[in-house]
C-alpha cells in the first residue's frame, strides 16, 4: 500500500484545485512563511477524520473553507482527496496482513477507543450520514488480500463541508461514514492523531506528554 | 491482548534503547531506557486522607511508560533537563522506533528540524533513509540541508496574496531568502 | 494608576499597531489590533445557574488586552489560524512595542529565528538594529544569517563532554556543521 | 546603565568558571546542541532571582549546581554574578528617573506582585538572610542620580547555591536578601521573568496567554 495523491480544493487557503502526488521515497515541501505548507498537514489529517476544529488551528469547522482574500470571494465547500495505491498482496506479505486482519474483536477495541469529544468543536449543521443499515462500502472478503479492505487497485478517501455545515465522506466516491474510514485505515498506522503525523512545533509532545498518554500511543502501535 | 501489548513494548524498547537502537544512533552513543512507570495507589494517611502515591509495583495492562535518556559523557537526566535539540532528537529516535513496531505507509514532519544544529540535522536526514524501504516521508523544513536530501521538492507560495498554489522547485531554484524562483506550474 | 495604565496601553498600542509600528515593519504592510477586553461577568439563567459571558463593556483598570493581525493581502485572523513563522514575527512586534515603551539595558533572545524562513530573519535581525541605542541585545541561534549580523560571537562548547567552556569565535570560523573551529580561549 | 559581565561558577554544565562580557550591541551565542547555551539563559534568571526550579528546567533547586559528568565530580557549589555599568546620570536623563523614582507606592506595588510560590521547587535549608532589620544595602540617596540606587560607578549581584541548600544574594560583596534584588531592579524592566527574556520555545507565550495574563505583563511596563 502507497500514499500516491493528495488534492485539495477549498480547503484553507488552497482556493483552486491543488494536487500533490508522492512518487518518492521522500518529498520536501518548501516555502516562505505563512503560504501554506502546514495547510497541508492539516488536510491530511482532516481527511483520515480529525473532529476537533481546534487542533486544525481554528475555532470551528467552517474555518477549513476558503474564508476568501483580497481578491477573491470566500469559497462555498472545502474538499480533499486522498489516493492510496492498494494492489493484490503477494506471499509474505498477505499472509501477516490475514493474520493481523483476524485480530477480531481485540483490534476493534482499539481502533474505537478515542470517545468522540462533542464540545470540541464539532461540525454544526445535518451530518447526513449513510442510515446505520446500509452496506458498509469495505469488502469483507478483502482483509487479507489487500491492505486496505477494499476491492480495487486505488482507493480514494474523500472529506467534503458544505458552507451550511454539510459534512460528508467518500470512499471511491461512494458515501460513507466515519466508522467506514476508521474501520478501513484499522491496523495501518494512519489515522488523524496517529504517531506518523508530526505536527509544527510538537515534535517532543511525546516526550513531554504523561507515562498515561504515551502507554495509548504504544496501545495504537501494537 | 497482554501479550500483545508486551511484545510490542520490548520490541520498540529494543528498537529505541538496544544497543544498536535508534537513541545510539542519532546520539553517536550514550544510553537510553524505556520502561513501565510504578502504578499510583491511593493511600491512607493516619488522620484519614488519602493520598497518590507511586508504588513499585508495575503491570504491563495498567502502567504509564516512562522516558530516561542518557547523553552520551553525561550523566542521566530527566527529559525536563535535556536540552531543545536534545530533546527533537530523543523525540525522533522514540518515534521511529515506534513507527518500526508498527509502520505506516507514510509519515508527515513538519519543520522537525527547527532547533537542530548542522550536524544533528545530518544524522536526521540520514536516519530517514533507513526507513524508505516501509514508508514514504513528507517532510516540511526551511532548512537548506534537508531539502537537499528530499528526493522531489514542492515549493508553496502565495503568488496572489491570501492564495497558495504548489509549484515543482529543485534544489538549486530555492533562493537565499527561502523565495522560490524559476519554478514550473504543473 | 489608572493614567498611567491607559498611557502606557496607548504608547505600546501606537507602537505595535500604528501606521509605522512594529507589526507593518515586521509584514512589510497588513494591519493589527491591540484593544481591551470586553469584561467577564456572572450572569444568571432562568434556570437559576449562573454563566460566564464576555460583555462589550471595557475597563482600563480590569480588561485583558486582546490581540489581533492581519498579514498583508489576507482577511483578519485570530492569532491561532497565524502561521507558526507568522506568529513569531508577530510575538516579537509586540516584545519590542513594549520594549520601546519602558527598554531594559539588556534582552535575551533565546532561538527566537527557529521557525523563520531567511527573509523573515533578515527582517528579524534589522528590527534588533533599530533597538541597540536603548539596548544590549544577547542572542542565542543556529541561524547563519543571525549569526553574521551580530558585532561579536561567543562559541559555547564541551570539548570536555558534559562540560561547558567559552570560546570566543569570527563568524567564518563556524564551520558547516555548527561546530566551532580555530577558536581561542581568552 | 549597562550590562557588562557575566561571570558562572559551578552553575549547571558550567563547571569552571566562565565570564562572557558584553560590550558590544548584539552579541551571539553560536554552538552545538546540548553545549550549555540555554544554560546562560538559566543563569540570568536565576541571579535575578528565580525561584522556581521547574523554570530552570529542574525538578529541585540544587538542579542548578554543576552535577558531574564523564570526568569530573559534582560541584559544591554554584555561583552566578552580573556585572553592571552605572554612572552618574547627567541632564535629561537624571530627570526622568528622578520623576520615576518617585513614583512612589506605586511603584512598589506592581514590583511586590508576585506572591512567593511556596510549592513551585523553593530552595530548602537554611535561607540565611540577613535579618530584616539589617539596613538595606541601597543607597535612598542615589534614587535619580543613578540607574541603580546605588552609589557605585560599578554594581554586581551575585546569588550563591550550596549542596547544603543554603542560598545567598551580595550586592557588591555585601550580602543582601532577595527583596533588596527586586527593589534595585524596580522599574528597569530587569527581572527574571520581564518581558526582555524570552526563553527557547517561548517566543510566542506571550501571544497564546490569555487576555489577563497579557494585562501583568503591560502592567509589568507601566
Ligand atoms: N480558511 C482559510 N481561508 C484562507 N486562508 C486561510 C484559512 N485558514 C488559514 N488560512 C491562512 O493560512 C495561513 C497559514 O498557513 P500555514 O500555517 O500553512 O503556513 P506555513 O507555510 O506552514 O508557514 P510557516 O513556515 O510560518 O510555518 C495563514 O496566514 C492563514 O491566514
Ligand atoms: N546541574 C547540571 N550539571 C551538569 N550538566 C547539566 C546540569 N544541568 C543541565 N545540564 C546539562 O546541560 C545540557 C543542556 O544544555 P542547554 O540546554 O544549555 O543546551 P543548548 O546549548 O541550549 O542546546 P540546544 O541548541 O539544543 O538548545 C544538558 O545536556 C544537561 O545535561
Ligand atoms: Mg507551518
Ligand atoms: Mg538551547
Amino acid at each position: 500500500m502507497r500514499l500516491s495523491k493528495l488534492t485539495l480544493c477549498g480547503f484553507k487557503s488552497f482556493a483552486d484545485e491543488t494536487v500533490f502526488t508522492f512518487d518518492d521515497a521522500v518529498t520536501g515541501i518548501v516555502g516562505p512563511n505563512g503560504c501554506g505548507k502546514s495547510n497541508v498537514v492539516d488536510a491530511i489529517k482532516w481527511v483520515l477524520g480529525e473532529r476537533s476544529s481546534k487542533s486544525l488551528r481554528g475555532k470551528e469547522m467552517s474555518d477549513v473553507i476558503f474564508a476568501g482574500s483580497a481578491g477573491r470571494a470566500p469559497a462555498g465547500f472545502a474538499s480533499v482527496t486522498l489516493t492510496f495505491e492498494n494492489p493484490e498482496l503477494k506471499g509474505e506479505a498477505a499472509h501477516r496482513r490475514a493474520m493481523s486482519a483476524h485480530g477480531g474483536p481485540d483490534r476493534a477495541r482499539v481502533g474505537e477507543s478515542a470517545p468522540v469529544a462533542e464540545g470540541s468543536g464539532q461540525e454544526r449543521g445535518t451530518q447526513a450520514e449513510p442510515g446505520d443499515d446500509d452496506a458498509s462500502p469495505l469488502d469483507a472478503d478483502a482483509r487479507g488480500r489487500r491492505a486496505l479492505p477494499i476491492e480495487a487497485d486505488t482507493v480514494e478517501v474523500e472529506r467534503r463541508l458544505f458552507r451550511d455545515g454539510t459534512s460528508q465522506y467518500l470512499i471511491n466516491q461512494r458515501r460513507a461514514r466515519l466508522r467506514d474510514i476508521r474501520d478501513l485505515f484499522l491496523d495501518t498506522g494512519i489515522g488523524a492523531d496517529a504517531y506518523s503525523i508530526i505536527e509544527q512545533g510538537k515534535v517532543d509532545a511525546m516526550l513531554l506528554a504523561s507515562a498515561q498518554e504515551r502507554r495509548t500511543i504504544f496501545e495504537e502501535a501494537a | 491482548s497482554r501479550t500483545l501489548f508486551e511484545d510490542t513494548f520490548t520490541r520498540i524498547q529494543e528498537e529505541f534503547a538496544g544497543p544498536n537502537g535508534m537513541f545510539r544512533k542519532l546520539f553517536g552513543g550514550g544510553r537510553a531506557e524505556l520502561r513501565l512507570a510504578g502504578l499510583v495507589k491511593e493511600v491512607q494517611r493516619p488522620d484519614g486522607t488519602t493520598e497518590k502515591v507511586e508504588t513499585e509495583e508495575t503491570d504491563v495492562l495498567e502502567s504509564g511508560i516512562e522516558v530516561l535518556a542518557k547523553p552520551p559523557g553525561k550523566e542521566p537526566r530527566a527529559i525536563s533537563q535535556l536540552s531543545g535539540g536534545e530533546k527533537t532528537m530523543t523525540a525522533v529516535a522514540l518515534l521511529l522506533s515506534i513507527f518500526r513496531s508498527r509502520p505506516s505507509c507514510f509519515c508527515v514532519l513538519d519543520e522537525v528540524d527547527a532547533a537542530l544544529d548542522e550536524a544533528n540535522v545530518e544524522r536526521y536526514t540520514r536516519v530517514i533513509r533507513q526507513f524508505t524501504d516501509l514508508s514514504h516521508f513528507i517532510v516540511i523544513t526551511h532548512n537548506k540541508r534537508t531539502m537537499s536530501a528530499a528526493d522531489r521538492l514542492y515549493g508553496v507560495t502565495m503568488q496572489e496574496r491570501g492564495v497558495s498554489t504548489r509549484v515543482s522547485v529543485k534544489f538549486e531554484h530555492v533562493g537565499e531568502g527561502g523565495a522560490i524562483r524559476g519554478s514550473t506550474h504543473e
